[in-house]
């Protein structure tokens, strides 16, 4: 070990273990961590012959399938060998561990994170029975569709419709325009061969708004695209280049009614339309990929400034004090500046991500029991903490770049390919502007709420507590 | 109010913020509706101060619930630890008012006397975390597998692996690259 690093550690003035027992939740959960990160790094997935930053938009892409199929396969080991469920997903293919398995991202990634979570959160009790065990077997691989090249984060307006026949019992998929091709999805390109399709229910006539369906697009044989279906990769991006993301139109494609997820609404076979208790009901996904987000930032911000402290500590700069070695970096208050509040950024948001999963699993449950009062403040926190958290991981990560001078745009120091990940999330699930703006809509009304008298939920409370609140 | 250079005070101080600028949007939105614009075109002209508006009420949330959980959590930690996670809040809050202390003059009774004193007892903050630098990330246990960096693997051996990914360079596997024959010397050459 360095010399320097070795002192540093020497002096610290706490039991590094008690804190790592704190962040994981308890010693035993941090033992769980560990062995699972033994296991799967002990496969040796992660092990490449030419650094991947050397291959082509092809290779790389070829690359992730062969990891993500190991990881697949050695996930469906440990589910046998230990009777456990989704967790092990989650575990292993997000957050730190998958991506140091997977550096350019996984083409799978979509599959767990949002097919499976759709048709467990969309699907009506038959469609579960029917498409989880296959998602979970990865007999298929799915991917979810909503945003459309030329419409993003408004999904009212998405333009891609699916019409009921009631002769034949199907819905008919068209995309009427260039612009309502899906546009960016993971896993959509080469490797999916179902996906939930956000799309415009359109029944005798009357348009009924969005709503998902779950289509086949290649044939699980051949893996040919099917008829009617026009899908391809959108090309190469700032990063993540790995997660094979595509384009999909369509060119009336038939699915049977049975395909339309009814867990909420229905469309009988004589193409009654039956009402959603709430059309919100349709957000949930969306508002559960925004708070694994968090969790994700949480995790790329404690890499970052892992590499850019330990750096600074060996790093040594300048000589400010004549007949004295250069000091280590770290020594400077500029230095501390840069990478002490990135420190405390890894705990602050852990903490607001633990607090609002659990308000996310509380508002699912009453949700599940017909309450809905709390998702609105959910989904405006959803929204905001999403935003602020991805810009803020971008910042953190690119002061940790910065901090380690030269060596940091190094792809070796593994903070550019970092930022590209966290710079992507200020995109994806929603754009953060966008995203700040609906959390705006609510605060306003809120607001007005507040002018009233109304008692408002606890994230807001403090509007009518403030003087300020009312000023206007 | 007066302003309240505590960390429970610069949290209020956020929330007053926040409210304000809510205010603001809302007041601005009804004057531009009251000079003749539509919902939508007001809502669009104040969508600047709303995204902000959006921002601070976000802080808020995250201040809160950083302080709230870690002094919940502390209650169960060892002194040496206690002080260290109360280092960092204190860190956190102090780093995001001195970051908006343009908010904070213009919705809040701060004077700059208090912004003086935060300045201070930021780069005190950062002082006394300074020993526990390295151990404070070392506690993220993040494996070198996941680190996946030249510089931040757990020994430190920063140069030699900086050196040794250099050496992957598919560049460097032959002494004189073909280009050189291709292009360059018969470039060299016709200008010698």
């Amino acid at each position: 070990v360095n010399p320097d690093l070795q002192r540093e550690r020497e002096k610290c003035s706490f039991n590094i273990t008690e804190l790592t027992n704190l962040l994981d939740g308890g010693p035993q959960m941090t033992e769980e961590r560990r062995r699972r990160e033994a296991t799967v790094l002990n496969e040796g997935i992660h092990i490449e012959e030419v650094p991947s930053e050397y291959l082509s938009h092809k290779e790389k892409y070829e690359l992730a399938v062969k990891k993500a199929c190991h990881l697949f396969k050695l996930i469906r080991r440990l589910q046998e060998e230990e009777n456990t469920g989704m967790e092990n997903f989650r575990a292993i293919l997000g957050g730190s561990l998958g991506a140091a398995i997977l550096q350019d991202g996984s083409p799978l990634t979509l599959h767990y994170v949002m097919f499976i979570p759709t048709l467990m959160g969309q699907a009506s009790v038959e469609q579960q029975a029917y498409w989880i065990g296959r998602a979970f077997n990865l007999d298929i691989i799915g991917t979810y569709a909503q945003t459309e090249l030329g419409h993003g984060t408004f999904i009212r307006g998405l333009e891609t419709t699916a019409t009921y026949d009631p002769k034949t019992k199907e819905f008919v998929l068209h995309s009427p325009t260039l612009t309502a091709y899906k546009w960016w999805p993971g896993g959509l390109a080469h490797t999916a061969n179902y996906c939930i399709v956000m799309a415009q229910l359109y029944s005798n006539g009357q348009c009924h708004g969005i709503h998902p369906f779950i289509v086949q697009l290649r044939d699980e044989e051949t893996h040919m695209p099917l008829p009617g279906i026009k899908v391809g990769e959108i090309g190469a991006k700032l990063g993540m280049n790995g997660t094979n993301n595509g384009f999909l139109g369509f060119e009336h494609v038939r699915i049977p009614r049975e395909h339309m997820l009814m867990k909420n609404c229905q469309v009988l076979e004589d193409g009654t339309y039956v009402k959603s208790p709430s059309s919100k009901l349709t957000y949930g996904t969306m508002m559960f990929v925004r708070v694994v987000i968090v969790k994700d930032m949480c995790n790329y911000i404690a890499k970052a400034v892992t590499i850019a402290t330990r750096y600074s500590a060996v790093r040594r700069q300048s000589q400010p004090k004549p007949d004295e070695p250069e000091p280590q970096i770290i020594d400077y208050l500029t230095q501390q500046h840069k990478l002490m509040v990135g420190i405390s950024t890894v705990h602050a948001f852990q903490l607001s991500a633990e607090w609002i999963w659990n308000l996310y699993n509380n508002v699912t449950a009453e949700l599940d029991a017909g309450d809905m009062e709390r998702l609105p403040e959910l989904h405006a926190l959803s929204c905001c903490l999403k935003a602020v958290t991805t810009a803020d991981a971008a910042e953190c990560v690119e002061r940790c770049r910065l901090s380690c001078g030269g060596h940091g745009y190094m792809l070796a120091s593994n903070l550019p390919v970092t930022y590209g990940h966290v710079t992507a999330a200020c995109t994806y699930e929603g754009e953060n502007t966008v995203l700040l703006l609906q959390t705006a809509r609510y605060l306003v009304k809120t607001w007005q709420q507040a002018t009233g008298g109304t008692v408002l939920p606890p994230t807001v409370a403090y509007l009518s507590r403030v003087g300020a609140g009312r000023r206007s | 109010p007066p302003w309240d250079n505590t960390i429970e005070g610069i949290i209020r101080g956020f929330e007053v913020v926040a409210a304000g600028k809510i205010a603001l949007c809302v007041a601005n939105i009804e004057r531009r509706q009251k000079s003749g614009m539509s919902y939508e075109d007001a809502w669009n002209m104040t969508s600047v101060q709303l995204t902000q508006a959006s921002e601070a009420h976000c802080r808020v949330f995250i201040l809160t619930s950083y302080f709230e959980e870690t002094e919940r959590q502390v209650k169960t930690t060892s002194p040496e630890l206690r002080e260290v996670l109360l280092q960092l809040v204190d860190l956190y809050v102090v780093y995001w008012a001195l970051q908006r202390v343009g908010d904070l003059l213009r919705f809040t009774s701060i004077s700059e006397r208090d912004i003086a004193t935060l300045q201070n007892w930021y780069e005190e903050l950062l002082t006394k975390l300074r020993p526990n630098a390295v151990g404070l990330v070392d506690a993220f246990d993040l494996r070198d597998e996941i680190l996946h960096s030249a510089l931040g693997a757990y020994d430190g051996r920063v140069y030699e692996r900086l050196m040794e990914e250099a050496l992957k360079s598919p560049l460097n596997a032959e002494p004189v690259n073909q280009s050189f024959h291709k292009y360059l010397k018969p470039f060299m050459q016709g200008k010698l």
